[in-house]
């Protein structure tokens, strides 16, 4: 469903470049469970933004669902973003002056859902990841751990077939992490892909398939249990 | 050196009450390596934020050095912030429109250094975080990791006395978040106090007494090997 090949990244910063993808490529297929690990820095968010069709790479192609991206107008990508992808970013990009129930309704507005819907939708979604008691919170009035639920949250409320979720765990508890482990398992279960960068090994081990950047290369990529 | 007693923290919202410390007393003395741990939510960056004298309990006192905090001038705790304390922020905190370098020179300018001093430091500083490539780059020109390094440069950089670090490994690799480690470990070795916020294991591991929390109380406090 997703395949990007020689994808590269180039940042011009002055005299400098920056290499941050040095030439990716991988091929994703319905209902896997990916891993994404490597260093600070080795290109991982990278990688994640041009999956989930929130940055162009500067060479290379991707094909989404066997459309080449770079041919699709945007409406159909933003179609994609809104529909078939959830996207949990690793600086969570809440709305300051919104509450965690708006922030949460946000993609079902754009989905077209009726005000009663969105709201069950929503509370729905901020139950699941033990946040129905802090609804009414702005995110400046929510712990770290509590913004990137409600990141989640966001990023799972349309019932995307494709989860991507840049590092969903890094504020969190290990009781709170293996709560929301729980809950990718169950829509990995349900036929849904999903890919999670991560620093930690233990929740690495959640995924079937593992893969590893360093520099802007995938250094290796490998089947697990 | 540090001594909180009894302290609470409230917020109001609208007709709810959030409880977000219920009562909770630490005492720290200089050159100690404490670890804070507990669920998400359960109000270790509230307890850290009073620590570093960027916030004031609703009730209970809080002893720096002896002296009671409520009863300093803005002038007192402007130098114990500036000169006394290192902060790391979990969500790091960083001025979007200013260079990694001007970020982690801020606090070397309230401190009086001259220009070329304050560019010495700071560059050491870096370097000793593993970005000295990345002196130019704006924070949204960085990864996750970086931004949190560049937070932990400016939290050291004026050779504060106590470090208080709310979950300075969160965005980083194991070995990334291993050198930081190292790095605290030094400093500890120098005769600084550290206080830790962590959700992993491991990291808390490094220190030598942990403290957990669990809703707005303390839960156990304990010395280890
Ligand atoms: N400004 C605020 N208004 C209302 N409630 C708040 C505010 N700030 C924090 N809280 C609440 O206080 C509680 C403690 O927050 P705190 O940030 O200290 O938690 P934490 O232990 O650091 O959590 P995490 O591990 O998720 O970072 C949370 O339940 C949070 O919702
Ligand atoms: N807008 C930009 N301009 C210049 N360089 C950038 C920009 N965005 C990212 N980079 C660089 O590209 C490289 C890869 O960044 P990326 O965010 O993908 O890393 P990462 O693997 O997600 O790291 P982390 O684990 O720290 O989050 C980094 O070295 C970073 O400094
Ligand atoms: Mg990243
Ligand atoms: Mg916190």
């Amino acid at each position: 469903v997703i395949e990007i090949e020689n994808v590269t990244k180039l940042y011009k910063m002055g005299a400098e470049i920056v290499h941050a993808l040095r030439g990716v490529s991988l091929t994703v297929r319905r209902n896997e469970y990916l891993a994404v690990m490597g260093p600070s820095g080795s290109g991982k968010s990278t990688m994640m933004n041009m999956l989930g069709c929130l940055d162009t790479p500067t060479s290379g192609k991707y094909h989404f669902t066997g459309k080449d991206v770079s041919s699709m107008t945007d409406d159909e990508l933003a179609d994609i973003r809104n529909r078939e992808i959830g996207f949990v970013f690793q600086t969570f990009n809440l709305l300051p002056r919104s509450t965690t129930l708006a922030n949460v309704e946000l993609p079902l507005i754009y989905a077209g859902y009726s005000p009663g819907d969105r709201r069950e939708k929503a509370v729905k979604a901020l139950h699941d990841v033990g946040l129905g008691e802090r609804m009414g919170h702005k995110p400046n009035e929510l712990s770290g751990g509590q913004r990137q639920r409600v990141a989640i949250a966001r990023a799972l409320v349309n019932n995307p077939s494709i989860i991507l979720a840049d590092e969903p765990t890094g504020n969190l508890d290990s009781r709170t992490g293996e709560e929301i482990m729980q809950l990718l398992e169950d829509l990995y279960a349900q036929g849904n892909t999903i890919i999670v960068v991560t620093h930690e090994e233990d929740i690495a081990r959640h995924a079937r398939r593992i893969v590893r950047l360093r520099d802007g290369l995938i250094e290796s990529d490998a089947r697990q249990q």
